[in-house]
């Protein structure tokens, strides 16, 4: 169970959550990526052109079965698969959802425990806030990975964020999986290299190999509905995806 | 009273409220820049970098007066000046305000009817979510200004949140200015050329002339606590925002 989370915005959520979503189900993987951003630009950008198809609306206001809400399928994984829940219109609602005690942060982790055994990963795309959707992805994710772009305030919020989880680790009980990964990364710019090094030296072991370079391909391909390895798989954008996807799946899923 | 607002993440909402305000005060204008993101980067942008400095959270939480907590005065402008207030570390709270009917929406407008003629331009950050800060913003704005950077998701979620204000103009029975921007735009890429002929073409007249185009020095400059004009004046940034400080008080507020 995979959040891609980060409460800064623009940090590459999205762009990560569908190539990651997709090169894994490359890899042979049975894969289920979920919209949890009432924007909805998972299932945009994943061929979920319509914006009323109903999604993780119906999921966690109503109750209904994911299963139900599924609507992309890629098949054309080898072993692999890739299903889309989109978020739906009425995803917005959830952030308005009363006081009912502790069960509100607990719809996602409920509504997943029927379906996790028919997939090997589920992948959540989250709103750039600090919300109930963001508290929902936090309590039902094993793993969270957490896009930085390579600027100063991408590494501004990580800091606060990270406070954060520690709160929500310690009242849970129980430690997540945490996976930073440095997007928008220009090899050229002092700033990124300067990032890089800072986040090695606060966040040992949590920063992967892989970054992910600045690539317009990958700001192009959401407006085809596709991942970048159906629109341009040979790309700088495409060989980063791939590695992370695989440096993720071998080494350090918790 | 001008609102630099968008639901999407990291468009360049806070680089373009630090350095509009720094552009206008160096025009000659008395400005006061306002944190409404809880994040609290235009504070730090600007040079207050302590995060238990109270702010805007005092004044929406507690009513208290926007005077006693303004921060960081540049006085250094000719006959303009730079006046901050921060977010401060609360400012999270708003957003959990119970529901007392529309007066919560208010706040921002009330405790600015004070201020209002101690200065020419007021310049609030938004965060990038549809929540209660964000309406207090709309509530209180004359004008928006509105960052789009050149890529296609900013270009979808920016039709859905142009319908939402047609709905709150149409609610409040007034109409607000609208003032596009494209951001981070790259002028040999194709998607940005694309991007503004789509914007030139949906909101006529709402398009500023000048784009501000993406130059490191912007992202650079808030780890001093600096604006651009600050930190490396002789730069893209640093035109970009004098020459749209210079379209916007010329010819286009409400
Ligand atoms: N490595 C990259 N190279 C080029 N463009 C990128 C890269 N990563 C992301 N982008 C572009 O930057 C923009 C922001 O990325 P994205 O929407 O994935 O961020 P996000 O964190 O999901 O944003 P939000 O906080 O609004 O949900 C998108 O238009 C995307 O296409
Ligand atoms: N024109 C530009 N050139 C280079 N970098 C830029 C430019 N505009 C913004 N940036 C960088 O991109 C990142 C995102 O910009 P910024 O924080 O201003 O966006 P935002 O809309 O305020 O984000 P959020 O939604 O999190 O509030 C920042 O690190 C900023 O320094
Ligand atoms: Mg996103
Ligand atoms: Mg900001």
């Amino acid at each position: 169970m995979i959040a891609v989370i980060n409460q800064k915005g623009g940090v590459g959520k999205t762009t990560t959550a569908i190539n990651l979503a997709h090169a894994l189900a490359l890899l042979g993987q049975r894969v289920l990526a979920l919209d949890l951003d009432p924007q909805g630009h998972l299932g945009i950008g994943l061929g979920v052109s319509d914006k009323n198809t109903p999604g993780m609306d119906e999921v966690l206001l109503n109750g209904k079965n994911i299963q139900q809400l599924m609507v992309v399928t890629r098949n054309d994984t080898g072993n692999g698969q890739l299903d889309v829940v989109p978020a739906g219109p009425d995803l917005v609602n959830v952030e308005h959802l009363a006081d009912g005690g502790t069960q509100r942060g607990m719809r996602l982790k409920n509504a997943l425990q029927d379906i996790a055994q028919s997939y090997d990963s589920v992948i959540f795309d989250c709103p750039p806030s600090a919300g109930l959707l963001g508290i929902n992805a936090l309590f039902a994710a094993s793993d969270l990975v957490i896009p930085v772009s390579s600027d100063f305030l991408a590494l501004q919020s990580l800091s606060s964020f990270m406070t954060t989880l520690q709160f929500v680790e310690k009242t849970c009980g129980r430690s997540i999986g945490k996976h930073i990964v440095m997007t928008r990364y220009h090899q050229q710019r002092r700033l990124a290299r300067e990032v890089r090094e800072s986040l090695q030296q606060h966040f040992p072991g949590q920063l992967t190999k892989t970054a992910i370079r600045e690539n317009v391909a990958l700001a192009e391909s959401p407006s085809y509905g596709e991942s970048i390895f159906e629109y341009q798989v040979v790309s700088h954008g495409a060989d980063d995806y791939r590695q992370l996807a695989t440096e993720l799946a071998t080494e350090r899923w918790h």
